[in-house]
């Protein structure tokens, strides 16, 4: 999957790619205050390529759990399940349904997205991405969005959740890269330096179909260097 | 035609019986025509006999006696009596629309026919089938009296389910007929079934050759027995098929709600899964008067233990049992912990029957007690309901019915609803609908029958898993009208809401539909857009719709609200409801409580008249009709009538 970090404060974007084997659990985010956790399990396409470079995967389950309110959201290409202590409710992506509560709002949109809002600070999209049921690879697919996180503690953890309290960063040295349409550059972030280079990702929250082109600066490797520790220190056993 | 004794009763050959039932979405339209001949050298008298559903309204039938037709016409109720007394006065005997068994009603109607004449009797009638535990069902008594040359029995069901209209798939199951004595009673093959092609009779329902229905886009079942087959034996003149010819079917349902839209009209279904369900508190409020001596006793603590054992533990229960006195099991409303099962079967263990008729006192204690339980709960998320069972009248306390109607209507105040199970036929079934229909549950009658305590136990199943409550369907208010009823106390697992209304403005683009509701542990909103445009352009498409089963169907619901909630209103407003039932009543060809269909034919100078008619649930039961019947009367006046009541 790919994951795009924007930095409102430098009007700019970072992205990176976590490459793991399809059935990999990864922590998306952790806030050890609230308990509040978002983990995403990854898929890959229907025929996967022999070659681990160009194989690709996606978030096909997401889990979104708060102990405090005995809450536990599934997710997945098929079903919206909310579970709360023993009772669980399920719903389609053909429904159109708004659920209340507790102080927490989830909202269904047909085929489109899930919204997640706990109280006004922290509020969570998942996209639906379909493909044609009938294609011989790809298959559909979820993507998850933090709309608001201004809620969340400063101790939030996790591939995303790490990048929820300001960092700074810069760019120097852009100079055309090995591929000779993109520029790489030096990052430096973190204390670290890396070379990155300029591409762009796609934002699906608005339009769903199509998207909007985010440009950012790509971090290689899984991250690495840009994330706390390494990509594999993400991998947890289970969804909740 | 047939010699005498092959098909041939008393000079009268019914050459052929079809009978079409067609259901497009819930909504089942059926034509069962009769054609028949008087091969005798006089005049004769022929009855056509059909056995329909009591939820279904005719909405014609026509004669056609030597090629001319004479069609039905409706009439409000009080009209055709007029003529149906002018009919009697004169000496003729009428036939009648009768309840017949649990679920059919009984119509005849006979005529005279010249030697050597045809008669064609065509009967139409429509119903709106209902959701009950997962599935609907479309039922037909299949019992001729004698052998029908061309017999046959055809069902199509019209793919527009839920999703996009034509993304439906419907599931259909055929109760086999009863081919002989020993075959087993209810067997159910899978989606259809057609007779084998060999002239032996076919013995027993596994050995019909099974016919699958294709999912889409239209399915049919085909019932359609060679004489060979309708024979009692090789030999014999008489018929063998009995049976009951059924279509069950639930639809694909792949979002909760679905809404059709066809010329200005809309019809709004929901029926949501997935939900878990709202932990309830029951109180089973049960008349163990002397009347309930014997056998009713023993099949209601029967299906009492078996409720038990379905009880599940976050839910609250009590008894209460009248007769001349009112006791409780426990004072208060307990939780189904296994322990406290355990006390309630031994207590409906000892369950006895005593003294006289406390309705009152015992509908008094159980709301009581759901009422302290309603306030001590506070915001607890949970669903009330209250079950009376009584098998008389009130004949001791309190015995006005108006008063205890008044007193439970106050004591319940509109915040749960009561069901009522009358139980055998002595008792004041007008009543106890009205004091149900007064608090937003329903009456259910219990037949005095070997499978009493079942029937029972599947009312309990129908609601003891409400997923959903304080339903609410909501429309824009500036572009429906004429909606039906839009609010429910409880949705349960297993049936559906139907809501029908019209669309102000013809050329409306769309509309969103929204339904909310109160589950086990949040509050939802369902909501539908609506695209008029499309969905009416998809319908177009679909051919073999009929095109206003919309509207009719918006047209039944209605008149099917307005008589329940007449039953309960008074005065001015009983007026104003039975004005409204009657008006559309007449507009759509609806034979209901209100209105009769007449059919006049004029012969030796004098109007012969045919009337249909429905009966009200104050019909006497009579035993089960035999369809079909041709029978030989001495020639005399000819007449062919058919009222009811």
């Amino acid at each position: 999957p790919h994951f795009i970090i924007q930095v409102a404060e430098e009007d700019d974007a970072i992205c990176f790619n976590i490459n793991e084997d399809p059935g990999t659990v990864l922590r998306l985010i952790h806030d050890p205050a609230t308990g509040l956790t978002v983990n995403g399990e990854i898929i890959g396409d229907k025929e996967p390529s022999p070659d681990p470079k160009t194989r690709r995967t996606y978030f096909g389950r997401l889990g979104i759990a708060n102990p405090h309110m005995d809450l536990q959201i599934e997710v997945t290409t098929e079903t919206l399940s909310l579970g709360s202590g023993a009772t669980r409710s399920t719903f389609s992506w053909l429904d159109t349904v708004m659920i209340a509560q507790d102080g927490m709002l989830v909202a269904i949109h047909r085929n489109e997205n899930m919204t997640v809002s706990f109280g006004d600070g922290a509020t969570f999209v998942i996209v639906l991405h379909q493909v044609w049921k009938k294609h011989p690879t790809h298959r559909d697919f979820l993507g998850f969005y933090v709309v608001d996180s201004h809620r969340m503690s400063a101790q939030t953890q996790g591939l995303l959740g790490q990048f929820f309290h300001p960092f700074d960063f810069s760019v120097s040295d852009v100079h055309p890269g090995s591929d000779p349409t993109k520029q790489d550059a030096t990052m430096v972030v973190k204390n670290r330096r890396l070379t990155v280079t300029r591409g762009s990702q796609k934002d699906y929250r608005k339009k769903s179909h199509t998207g909007t082109k985010v440009p950012c600066w790509f971090v290689h490797n899984n991250g690495e260097g840009f994330i706390d520790g390494v990509h594999t220190d993400y991998i947890v056993p289970s969804l909740f | 035609s047939l010699p005498e004794g092959e098909g041939v009763v008393n000079g009268i050959e019914v050459y052929s019986t079809k009978i079409s039932c067609k259901v497009t979405s819930r909504f089942a339209h059926n034509v069962v025509t009769t054609r028949a001949v008087n091969r005798a050298d006089a005049a004769k008298e022929v009855s056509f006999d059909v056995a329909l559903p009591k939820t279904a309204f005719i909405t014609n039938f026509t004669l056609t006696i030597d090629g001319v037709t004479y069609p039905g016409n409706i009439k409000e109720k009080e009209v055709a009596k007029q003529q149906y007394e002018k009919a009697v006065s004169q000496g003729r005997t009428a036939g009648l629309v009768k309840a017949s068994g649990r679920k059919l009603e009984k119509f005849t109607v006979s005529v005279n026919v010249a030697a050597g004449s045809k008669v064609t009797f065509e009967l139409t009638y429509e119903e709106l089938l209902k959701r009950r535990k997962g599935k609907y069902e479309m039922y037909l008594k299949v019992q001729p009296k004698q052998l029908v040359k061309h017999f046959e029995v055809r069902g199509t069901r019209c793919p527009v389910g839920s999703g996009s209209p034509a993304g439906s798939r419907l599931l259909c199951g055929v109760q086999a007929p009863l081919w002989d004595p020993g075959s087993p009673v209810g067997s159910r093959l899978p989606c259809g079934f057609r007779l084998p092609s060999s002239s032996r009779p076919v013995r027993s329902a596994q050995e019909a050759e099974q016919v699958h229905v294709p999912p889409r886009p239209q399915g049919h079942v085909s019932f359609k027995p060679s004489l060979e087959h309708q024979r009692s034996c090789p030999t014999c003149a008489d018929t063998l098929l009995n049976g009951d010819f059924i279509i069950t079917y639930d639809v694909n349902r792949e979002s909760p709600a679905n809404v059709q839209v066809v010329n200005g009209y809309f019809v709004h279904f929901f029926a949501p899964h997935g939900l878990p369900v709202v932990p309830k508190n029951v109180v089973f409020v049960i008349d163990i008067s002397g009347s309930m001596a014997g056998r009713k006793i023993e099949q209601t603590r029967d299906a009492l233990l078996k409720i038990l054992d379905d009880i599940k533990e976050e839910d609250y229960l009590n008894f209460i049992l009248f007769s001349t006195g009112v006791t409780t099991w426990k004072d208060t409303l307990v939780q189904a912990t296994p322990e406290n099962l355990q006390q309630a079967r031994e207590f409906v263990k000892n369950i006895n029957d005593e003294g006289m008729t406390n309705m009152n006192g015992g509908l008094m204690r159980g709301i009581g007690m759901l009422n302290e339980a309603w306030d001590g709960q506070g915001a607890a998320r949970r669903s009330s309901i209250i079950i009376l069972l009584t098998d008389g009248d009130a004949n001791y306390g309190e015995s006005r019915t108006d008063k205890i109607q008044e007193n439970v209507r106050n004591a319940i105040g509109g915040k749960f609803p009561l069901y009522n199970l009358g139980f055998g036929n002595n008792l004041n079934y007008n009543f106890l609908e009205r004091l149900a229909l007064e608090n937003h549950g329903l009456a259910r009658r219990i037949y005095e029958d070997s499978d009493a305590h079942l029937q029972l136990q599947g009312f309990y199943e129908e609601v003891a898993n409400p997923l959903l409550m304080g339903v609410e369907m909501e429309y824009p208010e500036n572009a429906i009208q004429d909606l039906t009823q839009n609010n429910y106390k409880n949705f349960y697992d297993g049936s559906e809401i139907v809501v029908a209304g019209r669309l102000l403005d013809q050329d409306l683009n769309s509309f969103k539909a929204d339904v909310k509701g109160h589950g086990a542990v949040n509050d939802l909103t369902f909501t539908e857009e609506v695209d008029v445009k499309e969905l009416e352009k998809a319908f177009e498409e679909q051919s073999y719709i009929f095109g206003n089963y919309i509207e009719r169907l918006w047209a039944y619901l209605t008149i099917e609200q307005l008589l329940d909630q007449r039953k309960k209103a008074q005065g001015e407003e009983k007026e104003n409801l039975t004005a409204k039932a009657l008006g559309l009543s007449l507009k759509y060809n609806f034979v209901t409580p209100l209105t009769s269909m007449v059919v006049t034919k004029p012969e030796d100078g004098e109007s012969q008249t045919a009337i249909a008619d429905k009966p009200g649930e104050e019909a006497n039961t009579v035993t089960p009709s035999m369809a079909y019947l041709t029978n030989y009367q001495p020639p005399q006046t000819p007449y062919y009538y058919v009222d009811g009541d």
